[in-house]
């Protein structure tokens, strides 16, 4: 099944 | 002090309409070179970036960096006082807490200050790299809203697979499902009317359809879309703010479990 993934997971927080 | 003038006020009704659906409050930095903000959705799952260069106003005048908490949905209800064709200037004075938008018909007859009380926001930031995304997709930004719109009828999900041919839409749920293709166009009269694919690598990729129908709220600042995908890399949808600036909307895709 497809699940929403969050952005935190592409982008580094600074 | 801060202050920016725009001939057309509409422009910027039309930012704040394009935003507001996704984050209702945002910090808004100013600087010598523009206004940009940068804020996430409530779920972090879609970030909005907004660039507006100084050059693109009328006049400009920011004296130190200020960074402005601002509500976009209060804002956006000021914004509808203002005339279709109505000059608008945002200032803030030093030492201030309020943001001060005066708006001034074209025969300069009628002239109105609203006054917005600036919030204190925690404001995350996300340091998003320069991407050469394996595609980019160029089409009338009409045309996406619409697809965006038809595809949630059939889904919560858009499957978007790019081939240098053309790019479909597809979706599926409980009622059915479908798919909407564009071709590459090849012979066009109207540049804007144009759906174009620069692709090194074919992609697809699967979106929650209600995000992409907020970003499609600032469809009306621009003829057209840019939609930049890689595999298992956020989407960026683009629209240009005229020759001064952009919105940039990044959603993170679906992934399988």
């Amino acid at each position: 099944r497809l699940r929403q993934s969050q952005l935190w997971m592409y982008y580094k927080r600074i | 002090m801060f202050e920016a003038r725009l001939a057309q006020g509409s422009i910027f009704a039309k930012v704040i309409e394009g935003l507001r659906e996704l984050v209702t409050e945002a910090t808004w930095e100013c600087s010598g070179n523009g206004i940009t903000l940068q804020a996430m959705d409530s779920s972090h799952v879609a970030l909005v970036s907004l660039v507006l260069r100084s050059d693109g106003f009328e006049t400009y005048r920011c004296d130190r960096n200020m960074s402005l908490g601002i509500s976009l949905t209060s804002m956006s209800k000021v914004l509808k006082m203002m005339g279709k064709d109505d000059t608008l200037t945002i200032r803030v004075n030093d030492d201030s807490d309020a943001i001060v938008l005066s708006m001034e018909s074209q025969n300069q007859e009628e002239f109105a200050e609203y006054e917005l009380r600036l919030m204190d926001l925690d404001s995350e930031h996300l340091g998003i790299p320069d991407t050469d995304y394996s595609c980019v997709v160029k089409m009338p930004s009409t045309k996406f809203s619409r697809i965006c719109r038809d595809m949630a009828i059939l889904g919560d999900s858009v499957t978007i697979c790019s081939t240098k041919d053309g790019v479909k839409f597809g979706a599926k749920g409980d009622v059915g499902q479908g798919s909407i293709r564009l071709n590459q166009s090849t012979n066009v009269d109207k540049e804007e009317d144009a759906v174009s694919i620069e692709l090194r690598e074919a992609v697809a990729l699967t979106f929650a359809v209600r995000y992409l129908n907020m970003f499609c709220k600032a469809a009306p600042l621009s003829n057209q879309v840019n939609l930049s995908m890689s595999e298992d890399t956020p989407l960026m949808c683009e629209f240009k703010v005229g020759d001064m600036g952009h919105i940039r909307f990044y959603l993170a895709p679906k992934i399988e479990d």
